[in-house]
């Protein structure tokens, strides 16, 4: 998974 | 969105909001850090910058303008508005010494060698040790304000709300990222002995003082 893609969290 | 993630986001924005509260309504940021509240402004300044690339959510967004929101204006009230109440005394950790490290930190350990990527792991970092100066400030004066002792639990119960949340999405969903785990346990690991003061004191009612 790309984990740049979106930080999804705040 | 899990259970873990949403108590962990009501209990950062309460902290937030207790803070604010306590010095607008008391006029006085005595026992508050202000370098710490520097820092948390630096904190969201860098990782919400995305507020103006991508739209994630309704909730994302709006979650991300009143934290930098009501930081900014922390901020504002303890070097401005109530600077007079502003204990600058005993408020003398070298945030420096926690900046330029953790900027070539994040330089050298991080996902992707972008601008945003990198400010956004700087952010993390930072946020790990940013309750570093408002932790040394209650340790120099030997006590805090008990409405201060709750903004420090809400804040420091957030993050361990989030270490759940990871442990969730990583059997739930497969997701997880070291960078925000390994920060997220430093960060928390700081606050252990205030909870164990927080639990054994003020709950039960007695003033947060630390042993001399």
């Amino acid at each position: 998974h790309d984990l740049t893609a979106k930080h999804d969290e705040l | 969105m899990n259970l873990f993630r949403l108590a962990g986001d009501v209990s950062h924005l309460l902290a937030i909001i207790i803070l604010l509260l306590k010095i607008w309504r008391t006029r006085s940021c005595a026992g508050i850090s202000g370098k710490s509240q520097i820092l948390f402004a630096l904190v969201f300044t860098t990782r919400y910058l995305d507020l103006l690339t991508t739209f994630i959510s309704f909730y994302n967004t709006t979650m991300k303008v009143i934290y930098i929101g009501c930081s900014y204006a922390t901020v504002w009230m303890i070097y401005a508005k109530f600077k007079a109440t502003y204990d600058s005394n005993h408020d003398t950790f070298r945030m420096e010494f926690l900046v330029i490290p953790i900027a070539a930190l994040s330089l050298l350990v991080n996902h992707d060698f972008a601008p945003l990527e990198i400010l956004w792991t700087f952010s993390i970092y930072l946020e790990s040790v940013a309750i570093l100066p408002q932790l040394f400030m209650v340790s120099k004066t030997g006590e805090a304000e008990t409405i201060t002792s709750h903004y420090l639990f809400a804040l420091g119960l957030y993050r361990a709300l989030y270490l759940m949340n990871w442990i969730w999405r990583f059997f739930a969903e497969g997701f997880f990222d070291l960078i925000a785990i390994v920060a997220g346990l430093v960060q928390t690991i700081l606050y252990c002995d205030f909870f164990y003061l927080y639990i054994t004191k003020v709950l039960k009612g007695k003033k947060l003082s630390l042993p001399a």
